[in-house]
């Protein structure tokens, strides 16, 4: 719909960067490696209509259709990690035996509209 | 009070039931440096893909590898034989593994911090005997031979590499009994070569040895399976 004022590019859904230091966090003292690591977040609209970069499900183009002609009863869809990565992490443990652990899931590459 | 429950809380999803407190932290062993180093340097979408419920340098299920210290003690003050260099106790203290991991192997390093290497005529020089303990044993008290069953026996020359052996079996049955007596170590000399006698009163001052140990945590690993 013509009224509707197109959003600027750089608030759409996408992944934000975001440090997570963990000497901020007071961890320096037992975790080894890494001292801290990009993990990012996604923050974003997801306006009408949906392009393709915004990795969106057939029911976040439905929804968004639904809100451009309801706003105030149907939301947008939200803007979420869709592809994340995982990060491994040497520590010392309560034993002071070092472990190297892998976490799935830590860190966000790609944001979606679901 | 609120940020140590967000902190327990964080931790608790990291697998870890409290913030470590190291006291006396051991120096990171290079196998692990080098596993971290290439998993870090890893692209992006590689990452992804990699299984991280494997530890794909020894082949085997894992995503949590642990090195464990030996906290075993020597049997004798000084050498207990002429021929015979070393007698010890060899103990890891496996408690640590929590009940939702499931341990998939276990690696004894054995290393000698002196790069000494003796050749000998016949070749064969040192004898190193592994046994599995099934006894206590004090400080000094020499084990009893129907208390151990022999794990591994070979003959080796050279000090400065690192020996190796599979422990996978030991340390499974070690939890699943829950009675770790853990090892006795012997290592002695084939003959009694000056030189070899002189390497052999100072070898337990170069010893070094520590238990490798992945484990597969069957919480965080068996949720990535399935969504894979």
């Amino acid at each position: 719909n013509a009224h509707h004022a197109p959003v600027t590019p750089s608030n759409l859904c996408k992944p934000r960067r975001l440090y997570i230091s963990f000497s901020d966090v007071g961890w320096e003292n037992w975790i080894i490696a890494p001292q801290g690591y990009m993990a990012n977040y996604c923050l974003g609209e997801c306006p009408f209509p949906l392009t393709a970069e915004l990795n969106s499900t057939n029911h976040a183009i439905l929804q968004t259709v639904v809100h451009s002609l309801d706003p105030e009863g149907t939301p947008q869809p939200c803007c979420v990690p869709v592809r994340l990565s995982p990060i491994s992490i040497l520590y010392y443990d309560n034993s002071d035996n070092v472990v190297l652990r892998h976490y799935e899931d830590m860190v966000v590459d790609e944001c979606g509209c679901r | 009070m609120e940020l140590s429950l967000q902190e327990s809380l964080l931790l608790k999803s990291l697998g870890l039931s409290t913030k470590p407190s190291p006291k006396s932290p051991i120096p990171v062993p290079p196998v692990l440096w080098r596993i971290f180093q290439r998993r870090k340097t890893l692209p992006s979408a590689n990452k992804a893909l990699a299984d991280g419920c494997r530890v794909e340098e020894f082949n085997v299920p894992g995503n949590i590898i642990r090195v464990f210290p030996d906290q075993g003690h020597f049997i004798h003050e000084g050498q207990p034989g002429r021929l015979l260099c070393l007698q010890k106790r060899l103990y890891f203290n496996l408690s640590v593994l929590e009940e939702g991991e499931r341990l998939t192997m276990a690696q004894l390093e054995i290393k000698f911090s002196c790069n000494s290497y003796h050749a000998s005529s016949q070749g064969q020089v040192f004898e190193l005997r592994l046994y599995q303990s099934s006894q206590m044993s004090l400080r000094g008290v020499p084990p009893q031979r129907h208390g151990r069953k022999l794990l591994v026996e070979q003959s080796f020359a050279q000090l400065h590499k690192s020996l190796l052996f599979n422990l996978s079996g030991v340390a499974k049955e070690w939890r699943m009994s829950s009675r770790n007596l853990g090892l006795i170590l012997e290592i002695s000399v084939s003959n009694g070569d000056s030189d070899l006698q002189r390497l052999c009163a100072s070898i337990d001052s170069f010893l070094d040895t520590s238990l490798l140990v992945v484990t597969l945590s069957q919480q965080q690993c068996k949720a990535s399976r399935r969504r894979r």
